[in-house]
C-alpha cells in the first residue's frame, strides 16, 4: 500500500507567464514524481502540486530560487489520509450499530 | 437506501450493493444496466431512471472517471437517491421523467476506484497494463476520439495524463462510447469531476469556439448562479481551453462532436484546502449545490428540444 508520509501539497502562485513556463518545465522532470492536482495554466490561477517527501527540498529550492511564491496546502498528506480512514471506519461502525 | 450514510465515503462493493437495493426498492423507476467491464473485469453499471418507452430523449450524468475524486462519486450517489425520492413528489423531476430518461454512471472507473480504497488513495487513471512500460494506467479523460493525441495529453505511460495507445483503448471509455452511439438520443451529457470549482463546455482540444458557444455560455452562467445561491460557492465557467488549459481526447469534446449539444463537465469543490481528500462532511453540501446547477441544465434541455 502506497503511503504518503512527509509528502506535502503545495499551492503555488505565479506572478507572470514566465513563472508559469518555469512550472511547466518542473512538470516535465519525471524523476521528482510530482503529481499536479491543478496544473500551471495562468498567473490568475494557482497551481497545486503533490510533492513526495524525497523531492521536497529540490522543489522548494527551485521555487525559491526563481522567486515563485508558494504556501503549504497540506503539511503531511499521510496524516490527512489516516484521518479520512478513521472517519470511514467510524461511520461504518455507526451504521452497523444502527442496523 | 434510507439508512445508507450519504455523508460518508464508501467502497465499490458498498456502492454496488446500494445500487441493487435502490433498484429493488423502486423497480418501476430505476433499473441497472451493465454497459461493459473494466480491464480487471469488474462490471460497469449505469442506473437508468425511466417511466417507460425506449430510447426516449435522455440526460446522461457520469461521476468519478478520475478515481481519486471521491466527492464526485459520493455526489453521484446522493443525486441518484434524490431523483428516486423526488419522482412523484417534485413537479420538475416528475415532469422530466415523464418525458425523458436519466442515466447515471456513479463509478465510471471502477478499477481505479477500488485501487484508491486499497492500494493508493491518490490513483487517477485506469489500471490497464501498458506494453513496454512498467507504468500502469491511462488517463480516461484523454482517451476519447476528439483531438486524440494532440496537445494537452501525454504520450508517456508514466504520466498522470497519459492518453493511451489509441482512442477508446480503455474499456471504461469504449463502453460509454458504444452505449451513447447505440442509444442515439442523448440530449445532455454531464461529466463530473472535482476539485477546481468550474463548469466547462467544449472545446478543450481546439481554440475554435463550439458552434453553440453563446448558448452554452449563458446556460453555464445560469447554472452557476443557481449553484452559488445555496452556499455562496464561487465557480468559474467557460470553454475548457479558455478556462483551464488545452486538453485533447476529453469526454465532452467527443460527446459534443457526436451531436450532444448540452455537453458539460463540472469540477466540484474544494476551495484549495484539502484537494482530493475533501472531508466527508462536505459531501452533502457539495451534492446539494451541484444538484441545483444540474437541474438548471436539465430544465434548459427539457425546454429546448433539438
Amino acid at each position: 500500500q502506497k503511503i504518503f508520509v512527509g509528502d506535502q501539497v503545495l499551492r503555488i502562485v505565479t506572478k507572470d507567464m514566465e513563472q508559469v513556463t518555469l512550472l511547466k518545465d518542473l512538470e516535465e522532470l519525471e524523476n521528482l514524481e510530482l503529481d499536479f492536482w491543478k496544473g500551471p495554466t495562468h498567473p490568475d490561477f494557482p497551481t497545486d502540486v503533490h510533492v513526495p517527501f524525497a523531492s521536497l527540498q529540490a522543489v522548494k529550492v527551485f521555487l525559491e530560487s526563481n522567486n515563485i511564491q508558494y504556501s503549504i496546502m497540506i503539511e503531511d498528506l499521510q496524516s490527512v489520509v489516516e484521518e479520512e480512514k478513521i472517519q470511514i471506519i467510524r461511520s461504518r461502525s455507526i451504521e452497523q450499530m444502527r442496523n | 437506501t434510507d439508512s445508507f450514510n450519504y455523508a460518508s465515503y464508501h467502497t465499490l462493493d458498498e456502492i454496488y450493493n446500494w445500487m441493487d437495493v435502490l433498484v429493488s426498492e423502486q423497480s418501476n423507476l430505476v433499473s441497472k444496466i451493465n454497459i461493459g467491464s473494466t480491464f480487471e473485469n469488474r462490471p460497469i453499471y449505469v442506473l437508468k431512471f425511466s417511466t417507460g418507452g425506449t430510447k426516449r430523449p435522455a440526460i446522461w450524468i457520469d461521476t468519478g472517471i478520475h478515481s481519486r475524486e471521491w466527492v464526485t462519486q459520493a455526489s453521484g450517489i446522493w443525486m441518484a437517491k434524490k431523483i428516486a425520492t423526488d419522482y412523484g413528489k417534485d413537479a420538475f423531476i416528475t415532469s422530466i421523467l415523464n418525458e425523458m430518461d436519466i442515466f447515471i454512471e456513479i463509478v465510471t472507473n471502477p478499477d481505479g476506484f477500488h485501487f484508491t480504497h486499497t492500494k493508493n488513495r491518490m490513483w487517477r487513471k485506469t489500471r490497464s497494463i501498458n506494453s513496454g512500460s512498467s507504468c500502469v494506467g491511462v488517463d480516461p479523460n484523454r482517451n476519447w476520439d476528439a483531438g486524440f493525441g494532440g496537445a494537452g495529453a501525454s504520450s508517456n505511460p508514466c504520466s498522470e495524463t497519459y492518453r493511451g495507445p489509441r482512442a477508446n483503448s480503455e474499456s471504461e471509455v469504449k463502453s460509454i462510447v458504444d452505449f451513447v452511439k447505440s442509444h442515439g438520443n442523448i440530449k445532455a451529457f454531464i461529466s463530473i469531476h472535482s476539485y477546481s470549482q468550474m463548469l466547462l463546455y467544449p472545446y478543450g482540444y481546439t481554440k475554435t469556439p463550439a458552434p453553440n458557444q453563446q448558448e452554452l455560455h449563458s446556460l453555464a452562467r445560469k447554472a452557476i448562479d443557481a449553484l452559488s445561491s445555496l452556499y455562496g460557492t464561487s465557480y468559474r465557467y467557460g470553454s475548457i481551453i479558455n478556462t483551464i488549459y488545452q486538453a485533447s481526447g476529453g469526454t465532452i469534446d467527443w460527446t459534443y462532436n457526436q451531436g450532444i449539444k448540452y455537453s458539460y463537465t463540472f469540477e466540484l469543490r474544494d476551495t484549495g484546502r484539502y484537494g482530493f481528500i475533501l472531508p466527508a462532511n462536505q459531501i452533502i453540501p457539495t451534492a446539494q449545490e451541484t444538484w441545483l446547477a444540474i437541474t438548471t441544465i436539465m430544465e434548459h434541455t427539457y425546454n429546448n428540444p433539438y
